[in-house]
């Protein structure tokens, strides 16, 4: 009598576990963007036995954003996952992974973010901030005053942008507009830069050094200012981590998609 | 011979009572929420 199939595998089972855990870190060593995301809960798993020791996998994983911009070198397991109340970002992922002899691969991965429903955070929080869109004029504004007035006042490095992550309307009580942004070290000092600011380009790979800033313009009740920048120091670059793009949406992997 | 159970016998059995303290298993997935759901 044939032997009976596999059990199928339940989504938090130690083996549905590592598996999602492989394609978490496949997702934020491959992201190039934003943030990095947490596994939140396995939604399904699937396997297709494909001979002795070796498994396709499917997986549909529901992931949320970290804290951790996707170039801080924080361990995920350090990354606070933002809270509902900060306007959590969802990730809806679909990987395909292929287990032999226990080893997992990843094959494909497809990604989509989202924020959550804007209606959900204010019936819970009325008062809690929105995320804004990144390219509404009050967030560049206060992304350009904040980088301007770190470069003015730095003694290190001239700063230049990389991207915008995430920004934050507070309509009340006041007015304030919340941003983070990651930048890259160039080789001018912000003194140089002051003289030719052409000439100030990012650092090479081999000498890159990326950084992270969080900056809080309020207008109400009174102009206030504030900037936080804080520099990764130089590490070993992922192997092509493209320096702009469109922040808040995971793309799916070009060639790699799930069929 | 292998007879068919008639529906009402059937569902007669269907009634048979769990035992003290039973717990369905729970369905494989989804898996535990970690966070939060949104």
């Amino acid at each position: 009598v044939p032997a009976a199939p596999p059990a199928p595998l339940g989504c938090d089972d130690p083996e549905s576990e590592a598996a999602a855990e492989a394609a978490v870190n496949y997702i934020n060593g491959h992201s190039h963007h934003g943030y990095k995301f947490a596994l939140n809960r396995i939604e399904d798993i699937r396997v297709v036995p494909q001979g002795p020791n070796n498994d396709i996998i499917f997986l549909e994983l529901d992931l949320l954003e970290t804290r951790c911009h996707i170039l801080s070198p924080t361990p995920l397991d350090n990354c606070t996952v933002r809270s509902f109340a900060e306007h959590a970002v969802e990730g809806d992922c679909d990987v395909k992974l292929q287990r032999v002899d226990g080893i997992l691969s990843v094959l494909a991965s497809k990604c989509h973010s989202h924020a959550d429903s804007s209606e959900d955070i204010l019936k819970v929080c009325p008062d809690c901030p929105l995320l804004a869109s990144l390219n509404n004029t009050e967030v560049l504004e206060t992304v350009s005053a904040a980088l301007n007035d770190y470069n003015s006042k730095t003694t290190g490095s001239y700063l230049r942008l990389l991207e915008i992550g995430r920004a934050q309307i507070q309509h009340h009580p006041g007015h304030a507009v919340a941003t983070e942004f990651a930048v890259g070290a160039t080789n001018c000092t912000a003194k140089e830069a002051k003289a030719n600011v052409e000439a100030c380009q990012l650092l090479p790979k081999d000498q890159s050094n990326f950084g992270f800033c969080t900056a809080v313009l309020t207008k109400l009740p009174s102009q206030d200012l504030q900037v936080d920048c804080q520099l990764y120091g130089h590490q070993v670059p992922a192997p092509d981590i493209p320096l702009l793009s469109r922040p808040g949406v995971t793309y799916a992997h070009p060639g790699q998609d799930t069929s | 011979s292998v007879a068919k159970r008639a529906v009402a016998v059937a569902a007669q059995h269907d009634k048979v009572p769990r035992p003290v303290g039973f717990v369905p298993p729970l369905p494989p997935c989804p898996g535990k929420i970690r966070h939060f759901d949104i």
